[in-house]
């Protein structure tokens, strides 16, 4: 039974400064550390292409099953994000090291030559970031105390 | 006004100086080696004017120099931001880029100086200088929203509120120490900028405070739920821009919009944290309008995680046996202030006494007519006095040795002042007041309860057909909407249609329309 | 009648919470992994 309530002087002034705003709405990324590398740029694909994200996306599981290519895209071009977090720990799972003295990713390829405390000397698989793809590195020493 | 010569011109330098630093990659991790660098030449820059200013004798203190130093960066870092939105670059992706090259690193350079400020222990100096800045950004964006009218932009602003929120949100010791206190400052310039103050920022606004950052500071991580009564705040802020526009449910396309997404911000509340719904659902009943029935209902579904809600529709379901329906709810509002004037209030109480003054009675439905446009009655008085004699009634129930029951309900005065109003208001006094009541019906808890009982006796008793008909209104105007629906809502509707002492299926009005018996009959048969 | 509240986006039978991937009031969907800034060691930072 209640009737309608007159809108007040502020409430048009108000009404006239929301409708001007609503033509520069915030974007979510507005919200997120720029992506040099790979800005948000929408593009609209036909409705019958998955919209959404499959459900448990952001888990340790579902990165698991990427390929090993896909988990370095990951880690090199969405960086500071959960995305290259989640793909870190992927790829720990398939037995990647993270060397931070040469900032690199290393796989061992055979038992190593030698072994102490503090490194071991072998034939390494690294990714190569700058040839995009997997190299052996012969008589590499993996100084444990970088390891990530 | 009257900056001092040169001020302007050694802040621009300053701030591309700094640009230019954060942006190299020598700047080192989190910039701190540019931050090192910077400091030097900022204290000589403010060496230099001070002294000179000196001469002239007008004596400018540094603090007074560094707010003038905050509020001219604020202003070119928004002014770039405007120079860049203006350009026609049909490019918002390279548009945001250019302006968060300098608002990114205009946001780190205040928070290292937020961090570095005073000595690690001193967190007071750091607190002030974080409230003063953003007490600048906040003028600076007021000023501007006021000047500029519908050419005002929220990007910048809100780039640089949100980005320093996540900045002094970094899992860092020496903010962590001070975490507290960072979000009091910036719920308190989010509540200086309420949509109602800066509609031009609502939308922007509503990003800000349903950020996950935010929302995981003051809802989950802040212990003792000490953010929750910050929170409540900012959503009271909302409610009441967006109160007016749903009044009287004419959104057009901004404000439906705004509306949706408040709701999505409140379904995401009412699944992590009910409970926070639950403690101030009484706060937020009284600004959401009483015609905006599904926001509200999505209020009131609230109920404590850890509590199991038998289903409503169980046959012979025996209320009055739950052990949580003896249970009293958190309610952190101070309903009880509300009920004014003093002598009003004085009245009520002796009347709920003594059954004196009579003519507490008959002076009720006055006391609570308001004489604000647009609005017969005071809304937020008749919420309150009901609750307030509920709970009262309940506890005079309790002091009996018995527990409330539609049978024990009455007599008593706090019933004579329910059947009052349900006899003596117009239907939209009534409507109000019936309203008011349907409010408690939530979650297993005394509330829930008495005012069930309240409601089905008050049908029961009811002298006219008209009063029946509108309590049946008021309730199926809540269950008609998508939902969710409140538990107490739905046990309530189920005993009025299933307990014969009701007649309700008598009533003239259940026929009034095919679809209106099919509805009914509809929820008779999902009951049975 | 209101809006039928589970086409707003939300998944609103998850078990985990919803708040930690809430992209924005305007989003039908919540954030992906890559949406989400996250304090990854610094030396993940090779760009």
């Amino acid at each position: 039974p209640l009737g309608p309530v007159p809108l007040g002087k502020d409430n048009v002034y108000q009404l006239t400064m929301i409708e001007a705003a609503f033509h520069h709405l915030p974007h979510p990324s507005d919200s997120e550390r720029l992506r040099h590398y790979l800005p948000r740029n929408p593009c609209p694909t036909p409705s019958y292409y998955q919209q959404v994200p499959p459900p448990h996306a952001d888990s340790v599981d579902f990165f698991q099953k990427l390929s090993t290519e896909t988990l370095f895209f990951i880690f090199y071009y969405m960086e500071g994000t959960k995305a290259q977090y989640l793909a870190a720990k992927a790829l720990k799972k398939q037995s990647w090291r993270f060397h931070t003295k040469y900032m690199m990713w290393f796989q061992r390829h055979e038992e190593p030559k030698s072994i102490t405390e503090d490194y071991e000397q072998g034939t390494y698989i690294y990714f190569d970031y700058e040839k995009w793809g997997q190299r052996k590195k012969e008589g590499f020493t993996f100084e444990y105390r970088y390891l990530e | 006004f009257d900056d001092p010569p040169g001020l302007h011109e050694k802040t621009e330098y300053l701030l591309r100086e700094w640009v230019n630093m954060y942006h190299s990659p020598a700047a080192g991790r989190d910039s701190t080696k540019a931050f090192t660098c910077f400091v030097q030449q900022f204290s000589e820059v403010t060496k230099h004017l001070l002294s000179k200013q000196m001469h002239q004798q007008s004596i400018l203190k540094t603090d007074e120099l560094i707010t003038r130093f905050f509020r001219l960066c604020t202003e070119m870092c928004v002014d770039l931001c405007y120079r860049a939105l203006s350009e026609q670059t049909h490019n918002p992706t390279l548009v945001r880029a250019k302006c968060f090259h300098t608002l990114d690193a205009y946001v780190r350079l205040i928070a290292l100086l937020v961090k570095h400020s005073g000595d690690t222990a001193n967190t007071i100096t750091k607190i002030n200088l974080l409230n003063k800045v953003l007490g600048i950004v906040a003028g600076v964006l007021l000023q501007d929203h006021e000047v500029r009218y519908t050419e005002f932009q929220q990007l910048p602003y809100h780039r640089i509120f949100i980005m320093l929120f996540i900045e002094l949100n970094a899992p860092e010791p020496i903010l962590e120490s001070i975490n507290y206190q960072v979000l009091a400052a910036f719920c308190q310039v989010f509540h200086i900028l309420r949509p109602a103050k800066a509609p031009g920022f609502a939308y922007a606004w509503l990003e800000l405070i349903s950020h996950r950052v935010f929302i995981g500071r003051l809802l989950a991580l802040t212990p003792h739920q000490r953010g929750w009564g910050m929170y409540a705040q900012l959503l009271m802020d909302l409610f009441k821009l967006l109160a007016p526009f749903l009044r009287n449910a004419d959104l057009n396309k901004p404000t439906q919009l705004l509306y949706k997404g408040t709701l999505r911000v409140l379904l995401v509340l009412l699944h992590d944290f009910p409970e926070f719904l639950c403690d101030y659902h009484y706060t937020f009943c009284d600004v959401i309008p009483p015609n905006c029935i599904q926001m509200r209902n999505l209020v009131l579904s609230a109920f404590p995680r850890q509590m199991r809600l038998p289903d409503p529709f169980t046959p012979n379901l025996k209320v009055d046996n739950l052990p949580d329906i003896t249970q009293a709810p958190r309610i952190l509002t101070n309903y009880v202030g509300i009920i004014q004037p003093p002598s009003f209030k004085k009245d009520l109480e002796s009347y709920l006494k003594t059954r004196s003054p009579i003519t507490f009675l008959s002076d009720l439905k006055s006391n609570l007519q308001s004489s604000e446009s647009g609005c017969h009655y005071n809304i937020q008085l008749i919420n309150a006095l009901v609750l307030y004699v509920g709970t009262q009634a309940i506890q005079h129930v309790h002091s009996k040795g018995q527990t409330p029951s539609i049978s024990t309900i009455a007599p008593s005065s706090h019933m004579d002042i329910f059947q009052n109003l349900a006899v003596n208001l117009d239907t939209e006094g009534r409507y109000l007041f019936l309203t008011a009541i349907s409010n408690q019906l939530r979650y297993p808890n005394s509330h829930t309860h008495y005012f069930s009982c309240t409601l089905l006796y008050l049908f029961a008793q009811a002298n006219t057909e008209a009063i029946q008909e509108q309590i049946t209104r008021v309730l199926l105007e809540r269950l008609i909407v998508n939902r969710p629906h409140p538990w107490g809502l739905l046990i309530t509707f189920i005993e009025l249609i299933k307990n014969p002492t009701y007649k309700f299926w008598n009533h003239e009005f259940v026929h009034c329309a095919p679809e209106i018996q099919k509805l009914f009959e509809s929820v008779a048969r999902s009951c049975m | 009648p209101g809006i039928d509240l589970t086409t707003l986006g939300l998944n609103l039978n998850s078990p985990e919470n919803l708040y930690s991937t809430f992209q924005s009031p305007w989003a039908d969907a919540p954030c992906r992994p890559q949406d989400i800034d996250f304090h990854v060691p610094a030396e993940y930072l090779t760009n």
